[in-house]
């Protein structure tokens, strides 16, 4: 049965990558959606303003000066916002003030690599733009079209790998067959997880999040066993509210900012399978697995990246 | 048999009420202070162009005054058409033209006033193609609107911003 | 062209364009 779960498995998998080359960006777009853009002169407080109004983490700039696309605001940029107010306490004016063409400069002034997004033409095939978004760290990446008149830069979607497993789970009955083990497939990330306590200043935890160019910090208690996890996400609510000036705050104080509507943490074990993961992907908002041993202890974390990584480059 | 043997779920901990009550009860001291955010879904509500109760020709006067301050030109309407107003606009941004290009600089908008009912008046734009300031006759005249599928709509977007912007400062 | 109303010194106009056989509405936040 093993022999019959593997080859299953690895020809599920090749099926997959057919079909992931054989759509195009495009593909995955709906027949009728909503883009928001915001232009570069917007304040970046006003910016998180539209982003949670809107219910969205990240939104493509344009820059009306040069009448171009001026890369992605995500929550990597208030998390850059957030460090170097932590390092300069007085600037608050500037801060209050900076907008979104600011940015650039905050990144350099803390010294944090940018963002390298990457951009795709939305005729290319989603194979393509799959490995051209695992290169760039932002997990998501812009469709790039050219007005044909004017020959301009149209920005014509966003895609993030969440949309992209969510089309696949969608439209790949082979997502069936993938019956092994997450635990044998060498995808889970688990050695040096990075980690905190309820009572870690959230300072902290923001640092580890930017430091290791992660999105996401699990919770445990004294004894390891798993109690929540701090999103990089988490930080726009930090913002909204003015306390990121309280960074005495702790991370489980500063959870308390999440809204009612969030569904939760999911947890798996290295006994599932990516049938069942890809299951979940399919009916819910799910953005990562957290990994935990029978005791509820963490073991490691299993994320999009590692799941798209997998389908495409795996086996 | 997929949910019998899987074991993903939510971890309860995280849920924000659970949370919310778990840091309450172990004393945290901002935890009585922090509210959950909002998430208003303050649904945007979409107005078809922009709406006035002025007087029409007080309408028609504040945009000439606007497009004037802005630098656009316009054709002399004519006399059975008061209401309607086509404009050309130098779209002014750094071209950093790659091989020399020529790319059309003169956008062409129409803007009209519609009466919705006694004294509701509405201003609306409407892109209308792309001129060169060089002269050269635009291909937009060749292609036709169905087949034209690839338009940035940002540059059309970014000056009616200009405009309605002139138009709320100076009113 | 789409707007809404002016909030917190932020202006907000869309315009829904075919792209291809799509239709996306493109919505641009800018400052007042």
């Amino acid at each position: 049965t093993n022999e019959k779960i593997f080859v299953e498995q690895k020809l599920a998998v090749e099926s997959i990558r057919t079909f992931l080359n054989s759509k195009t960006s495009y593909d995955v777009l709906p027949v009728s959606y909503r883009l928001i853009v915001m232009d570069t002169a917007l304040l970046v407080k006003k910016s998180l303003n539209v982003l949670l109004q809107n219910n969205i983490v990240s939104a493509p700039l344009w820059d009306s000066q040069t009448s171009k696309f001026a890369g992605l605001l995500t929550s990597s940029d208030f998390i850059n916002v957030i460090q170097y107010y932590f390092s300069n306490p007085d600037k608050f004016e500037l801060v209050d003030k900076l907008q979104l063409n600011g940015l650039k400069d905050i990144e350099r002034i803390i010294g944090v690599e940018p963002l390298d997004t990457a951009s795709i033409h939305p005729s290319r095939p989603l194979f393509e733009a799959c490995l051209k978004m695992m290169g760039s760290r932002s997990r998501r990446i812009p469709l790039i079209d050219q007005d044909e008149e004017t020959h301009r830069e149209i920005v014509v979607s966003v895609l993030t790998q969440y949309r992209i497993l969510k089309f696949v789970a969608l439209n790949c009955r082979e997502t069936n067959f993938l019956k092994r083990p997450i635990g044998e497939l060498g995808i889970i990330t688990e050695n040096d997880v990075k980690r905190c306590q309820m009572t870690t200043p959230v300072i902290d935890a923001i640092q580890l999040l930017s430091s290791n160019g992660i999105a996401s910090i699990p919770i445990v208690d004294d004894n390891g066993v798993l109690l929540n996890v701090y999103e990089a996400i988490d930080v726009l609510g930090l913002i909204k509210g003015g306390i990121y000036n309280d960074l005495s705050l702790s991370v489980g104080e500063a959870l308390m900012r999440r809204s009612d509507d969030f569904e939760g943490v999911y947890t798996c074990t290295k006994n599932d399978k990516l049938s069942t993961i890809m299951d979940n992907i399919r009916k819910a908002r799910v953005h990562r697995f957290i990994v935990v041993d029978d005791a509820g202890k963490l073991t490691g974390v299993l994320s999009l990246d590692d799941i798209l990584r997998y389908i495409l480059l795996g086996e | 048999s997929k949910e019998e043997d899987s074991t993903i779920s939510i971890l309860p901990t995280s849920l924000p009420q659970i949370h919310r009550a778990n840091m309450l009860a172990q004393g945290f001291p901002a935890a009585s202070k922090i509210s959950p955010l909002v998430n208003k879904k303050s649904k945007t509500r979409w107005h078809f162009g922009i709406r006035s109760h002025s007087y029409p020709l007080d309408v028609m006067g504040e945009i000439y005054i606007a497009l004037k301050n802005l630098g656009a030109e316009w054709a002399k309407p004519s006399e059975e058409d008061l209401w309607t107003i086509r404009v050309r606009w130098k779209y002014d941004v750094e071209q950093n033209r790659t091989n020399n290009e020529k790319i059309p600089d003169l956008m062409k908008m129409v803007i009209q006033l519609f009466q919705i009912e006694t004294n509701n008046y509405l201003v609306d734009f409407k892109f209308d193609g792309w001129e060169s300031s060089y002269g050269e006759a635009t291909r937009h005249s060749t292609i036709s609107d169905d087949e034209m599928s690839t338009f940035s709509a940002y540059p059309f977007l970014h000056l009616t911003t200009k405009l309605i912007m002139e138009l709320a400062v100076n009113s | 062209l789409a707007t809404s109303s002016i909030k917190h010194n932020t202006l907000c106009v869309a315009s829904i364009v075919r792209y291809k056989q799509k239709y996306a509405t493109q919505i641009l936040y800018a400052p007042l």
